[in-house]
């Protein structure tokens, strides 16, 4: 079951090691006077997944209702033999509908990603059917798996979505991540 | 099959990535003045693959035979919404027994490390056992994906081997590594 796996990998190999550190790094960038983050309540990862595993590089180009800030300040760790490895997390603000700005630290699920490559190598033989399963098996093995972790407990927010209806609204993606965050705000 | 998931993932997330540039990434760091990597042959990305799957995080702890030069220059790529995300490689000097040093680009696989913390965390359900034979279906299934690959051709060479006689030895894995440098000098 490959999402088994990633759901394992996205947990050791990186929200085990990051998220732990998540508060302090943006109460490190509030301090240089940044004062974007003001509800301490939205100061988690939050963690986008849309079904289709397509994930866009760069959020912006998918909604302009979204715009990249700057990254949080790196955390750096020696890693497996390389020396002084970078992990980042980028801030952006997301717009609603009265043009106010919401501040959060967002990024894609980049498994989801590899699901979708391997569903376009025919070396991998998985199917866009396979890949839906494996889509919605990594999500909750992913919600098990933090469920249990006390290392990260509240410092992060899955937005799980399916955007088959994506394509009709310029602002889909942007409506999504407000929807969360207006739950915790 | 969690080997299977692993493996694709850390060529579409990983190898697909930084493979192809890894040439004009040494090539940039010789140009600097650093002459250490003499040999061409040896441009190449050595992952480290010990069956163990235990994998240090400095391998001059390791053995001190092995020792960390320099990280060549950062490979900046926007990923999944995390923007100017980095890649590093590490330079290493291994000494041989005649005390003359060995130049390479090394690290260990890191998906290796997600299948030992795996085979740690009681709610994964994944034993010793199954760890030995995903580590070892990671690698098959590793080498047909690159073998099929024309982007990664001549970047990479995998360093697979049965750690568990190392400990009898300060010297196992500088050993390991020199033997696989020289078939390539
Ligand atoms: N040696 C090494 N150096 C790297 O820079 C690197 N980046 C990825 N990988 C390995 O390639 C594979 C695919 O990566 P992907 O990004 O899809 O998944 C990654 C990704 O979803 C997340 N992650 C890890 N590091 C970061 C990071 N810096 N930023 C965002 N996400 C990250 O957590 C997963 C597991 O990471 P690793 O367990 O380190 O191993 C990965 C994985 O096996 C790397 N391996």
């Amino acid at each position: 079951n490959v999402a088994h796996g990633l759901a394992w990998s996205f947990y050791i190999g990186y929200l085990k090691l990051v998220l732990p550190r998540l508060k302090d790094s943006i109460q490190t960038f509030c301090d240089k006077g940044n004062f974007v983050l003001k509800c301490k309540d939205t100061w988690k990862l939050h963690i986008l997944m849309p079904l289709s595993c397509t994930i866009p590089d760069k959020l912006e180009e998918e909604d302009s209702n979204i715009e990249f800030l700057d990254n949080l300040p790196d955390i750096v760790i020696d890693r497996a033999g390389v020396r002084r490895r970078v992990y980042k997390h980028s801030l952006y603000a997301v717009y609603d509908d009265a043009k106010r700005p919401h501040h959060c630290v967002l990024e894609c699920a980049t498994p989801l990603l590899s699901l979708y490559e391997m569903s376009k190598e025919s070396l991998a033989e998985f199917s866009t059917e396979d890949r839906l399963e494996q889509a919605k098996l990594f999500y909750r093995t992913l919600k098990d798996i933090l469920d249990n972790s006390r290392d990260c407990r509240n410092s992060y927010r899955f937005i799980m979505y399916d955007d088959s209806e994506a394509a009709e609204d310029p602002h889909f993606l942007s409506k999504v991540i407000l929807k969360h965050l207006q739950q915790q705000e």
